[in-house]
């Protein structure tokens, strides 16, 4: 369902350019469970945010569900990424001055879902053990906290892709378990499609591919 | 050097109260090494918060280096922050609009130091692996790149006591290593109390204390 190929990210900084991939050519089949490790700086998130239309390309290919996104205007990118794909942010992206649930409730409204969001999203946030904190605004959460929130809001919408960019990093052993098994679930019962980035080789290994990223490039991927 | 007893927290949230430390008590002496483990949500960052003088307790006392800090004023427990205590956030509290470097140098400019201003943040960036990066701003830098920057503005001032708050939760293993071989150095050399709250029990293996916390109480702690 995604095909990269041969992509390479150069980011500006004034005169200065900082290459971030250099040339990463991959494939994920619908419904693969696959994880990306690699050292901090070495491009995950940034390979992240082109799979997840977030961000674009400076060169390559990227088709994805046989489209090919390489090129597309904004407005385009946005409409992919709200059907599409549902992404679990390194930083969360929360919005700071509104509810746990208003949070989660962000991507039905987006959706034109006018029926039961509330419902949905106490459910969800149900699903990461947070029903006891709906009401809380995220400064007022813990910061494993945020983290399950940003989780249960990239799976509202139930989305074909699921894209999480080290959504156990804020959580303790057991609570990441309990992530790593709502994940799974959705894919066994609905056959979406995770890529999860991760720094935790236990979260890795209960993935059925790792692509390990080093310096923009793809050093190696096994099962 | 810290001496806390019977400490509670209770958040006030409108008419609700959430009680986050339910009677804490312990001592960490000068030039220890400890850990704080426990599941999400359960106390961790608020105890952290009062340790550092950034929050105040509901009811208990606090005597830090023979000082009772319980009841201090703002301008007070900002002083303290400043002389004593480094602080590593678990949500890095980075400026986003400053360079890693004019983050770093922060610190410094508080502490009135008018001298080498540059070259003491440029080296604290260079001994966390980010000597190539000083002028990114955090929105320029990878998760673990920010999470770095934060620990290096922590340790600029060479405090007395470094209250790391999930500094590894961003970092692959090697980086992480690297993390604490450099924190640990500070001990050896310096004799700085460390206090690191974590999720990784590898971390907490290079401690001499383990605080276990669960649910605002301290469970057990052992060496
Ligand atoms: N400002 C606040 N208002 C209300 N409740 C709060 C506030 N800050 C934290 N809490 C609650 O207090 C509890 C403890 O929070 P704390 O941040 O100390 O947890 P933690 O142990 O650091 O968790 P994590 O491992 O997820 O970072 C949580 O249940 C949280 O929802
Ligand atoms: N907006 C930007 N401008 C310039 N350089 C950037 C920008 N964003 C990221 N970078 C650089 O690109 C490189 C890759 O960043 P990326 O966020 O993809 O790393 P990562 O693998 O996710 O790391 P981590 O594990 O620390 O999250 C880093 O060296 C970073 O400094
Ligand atoms: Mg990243
Ligand atoms: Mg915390």
């Amino acid at each position: 369902v995604i095909k990269i190929k041969d992509i390479t990210k150069i980011y500006k900084l004034g005169d200065i350019e900082v290459p971030a991939l250099c040339g990463v050519t991959f494939k994920v089949k619908k419904g693969e469970v696959i994880s990306i490790m690699g050292p901090s700086g070495s491009g995950k998130s940034t390979l992240m945010n082109i799979i997840g239309c977030l961000d674009r390309l400076t060169s390559g290919e990227y088709i994805l569900d046989n489209e090919d996104v390489s090129n597309l205007d904004d407005d385009q990118l946005a409409q992919i990424r709200n059907q599409k794909v549902g992404f679990v942010f390194q930083n969360f992206n929360l919005l700071s001055r509104s509810t746990a649930l208003a949070n989660v409730e962000l991507p039905l409204r987006y959706a034109g879902i006018t029926e039961n969001r509330i419902e949905m999203a106490q459910k969800a946030l149900e699903s990461v053990g947070l029903g006891d904190r709906i009401h809380h605004k995220p400064p007022e959460l813990s910061g494993g906290q945020q983290q399950r929130v940003a989780i249960a809001r990239a799976l509202i919408n139930n989305p074909a892709i699921i894209l999480a960019d080290e959504p156990t990093g804020n959580l303790d052993s057991r609570s990441g378990d309990e992530i790593m098994e709502l994940l799974l679930g959705l894919n066994k019962d609905y056959g979406t499609t995770l890529i999860i980035v991760t720094h935790d080789p236990k979260i890795a290994a209960r993935t059925a591919r790792t692509i390990q990223i080093f310096d923009g490039l793809i050093k190696e991927s096994k099962s």
